[in-house]
């Protein structure tokens, strides 16, 4: 399942969407991602897997019934992936020597986003030498930007209605009004929180969580 | 008899009625219930009720609506008519149960099986024999499993009317006798105008009497399986005789709840030992495991 | 996408007997 507007993408240019392996920010282990080279987008795929699915496609029945879903993704995810890795080395550096990865060589693409500068300065202090950038990971930076991220992402589950409540109870059932309006905050946060921290690794969401 | 509601969705049940003569509404009345395709694996049943004051008992007798097993097709569609003609003090109802919903009842997660379709469709006539407002006080019905439960469960439904369920009811009593004149009319339409919503290529009409052992009928069914719809919805899937085709002829199906066959995700209790604690990554977050959503790692 | 898993891949007469309903 694609958004719509990527149709056309793919015939523009000869490899306008390509599948590519990259890392999984939060597992370190490899996934599917989808680039768009022409938009110079990123979407992550996720699959839909259940037991006991078939299709039916035109006149016949296939067994399988795997969806696969590409949703637009945050590049800087990825980056910030990269940038925590580097900062063992504990210095400035230049961008194309953080993000490199003889696993997931396709992480270079990553170099070719138009704005690539701009995301950087969300999560990294930089220096510039001789005309030549040098970034360094930033903590800091990193928790306001992921706060950001952590409230853009309450806003959404609010407008599409999900149901974020601690207690299990059927998704169809309403929010009980004698829940007051602090606990339901609550439970917005903590799930948005979650929700990000599966895209950052185990100990930067340790971090978000104190923050 | 007007059945084009039934043409127009064959999949549910569907309820035809006369108009209530005036007198029906006056005099205390007898109603009499029975059906018609219990036994086919094809089609639709029919419940049917038929009723008319106590007082015009013998008029009914002279339509001579005797035992309508012993008539034949025309016979029975030439009887309807005349009932319909002296209108004035003969009423009916019926309800025509799709071969779909006997199949989806009797198949269904909770089990509803075909007596109690058929106890509450038969109550489901009387209760609107009652609403038009039919003075009804004697009701005879044929049997439908053990006779008592029935009797008893009709009485508690309906107190002050005097029930009578009995076997053969319809070779006893004219009203039931009426009644299966009626239901049998309208099971012979339904399946002879019986419209398959299934763009089938080569039907053909030729399925007998609808019954299981109807040589006919079994070579019908056995060309017009398909593998993996089974048949078209003319077929009753809950029948012995439907079943035991699928099983041979077509492809199985298997739902969440199907039994399965091993129990995912128990772990060799060696796995409990192994030397290094294996790094159990974290689980994907509720939003992505409540819609079955995971990282793709392989396209 | 069925609710459910028939175990092959074959052809089936998909447009005769299924109406999808919205």
């Amino acid at each position: 399942m694609l958004p719509e507007y990527l149709k056309n993408a793919s015939k523009k240019m000869k490899n306008g969407l390509m599948f590519v392996k990259l890392v999984h920010p939060c597992s370190g282990e490899g996934a599917i991602y989808l680039f768009n080279m022409c938009l110079q987008q990123l979407f992550e795929i996720k699959v839909f897997k259940e037991k006991h699915h078939s299709w039916f496609i035109n006149q016949s029945v296939q067994s399988g019934g795997l969806l696969h879903f590409a949703t637009p993704m945050d590049p800087l995810f990825l980056l910030l992936y990269y940038l925590i890795k580097a900062d063992k080395v504990g210095k400035f550096q230049p961008i194309d020597q953080v993000v490199m990865d003889d696993m997931f060589p396709n992480c270079i693409l990553l170099l070719k986003l138009p704005e690539l500068e701009k995301l950087l300065q969300h999560v990294t202090q930089e220096k510039e030498i001789n005309g030549k950038k040098y970034y360094k990971y930033s903590k800091e930076k990193t928790l306001t930007w992921l706060g950001k991220k952590v409230h853009q992402t309450m806003a959404a589950l609010k407008t599409n209605n999900v149901n974020v409540s601690a207690r299990v109870q059927a998704t169809t059932a309403f929010y009980s009004s004698d829940q007051d309006s602090s606990e339901k905050e609550e439970d917005y946060i903590r799930y948005a929180y979650g929700l990000i921290s599966d895209y950052i690794p185990q100990e930067l969401s340790d971090d978000l969580a104190k923050y | 008899m007007d059945l084009s509601e039934l043409e127009k969705d064959n999949s549910g049940r569907c309820r035809l009625s006369s108009a209530v003569p005036a007198v029906c509404r006056q005099e205390p009345c007898v109603l009499g219930i029975d059906e018609a395709g219990r036994g086919p694996v094809l089609g639709p049943m029919v419940y049917a009720i038929c009723y008319c004051p106590l007082s015009r008992l013998a008029d009914l007798e002279g339509l001579k609506v005797a035992d309508s097993k012993t008539l034949s097709e025309s016979e029975r569609e030439r009887l309807f008519a005349k009932m319909e003609e002296d209108g004035e003090f003969v009423g009916w109802a019926l309800d025509v149960l799709s071969p779909n919903l006997i199949s989806t009842s009797m198949l269904g997660r909770v089990k509803y099986n075909l007596n109690s379709l058929s106890h509450d469709t038969a109550e489901g006539l009387v209760r609107f024999a009652l609403d038009q407002g039919v003075n009804v006080t004697q009701v005879f019905a044929d049997t439908v499993g053990p006779p008592e439960p029935y009797e008893k469960k009709l009485k508690q439904r309906f107190p002050g009317i005097e029930v009578t369920v009995k076997a053969k009811a319809d070779a006893l009593y004219p009203a039931v006798s009426a009644a299966s004149i009626c239901a049998k009319v309208a099971r012979d339409q339904a399946v002879k105008s019986w419209r398959f919503v299934e763009e089938l290529e080569e039907l053909d009409t030729e399925y007998g009497s609808g019954y299981p052992n109807d040589p006919k009928t079994k070579a019908w069914l056995r060309k017009h399986v398909e593998p993996v719809f089974g048949f078209p919805q003319f077929v009753r899937f809950s029948w012995s005789t439907a079943q035991s085709l699928l099983e041979k002829e077509a492809e199985g199906v298997l739902w969440e709840d199907s039994p399965s066959e091993e129990q995912e995700g128990l772990a060799r209790i060696s796995s409990y030992f192994g030397a290094s604690p294996r790094a159990v990554p974290r689980p994907p977050h509720r939003f992505f495991r409540e819609r079955g959503l995971e990282p793709a790692n392989m396209l | 996408l069925l609710p459910c898993e028939v175990p092959a891949n074959r052809p089936a007469p998909v447009g005769r007997f299924f109406t999808p309903a919205i």
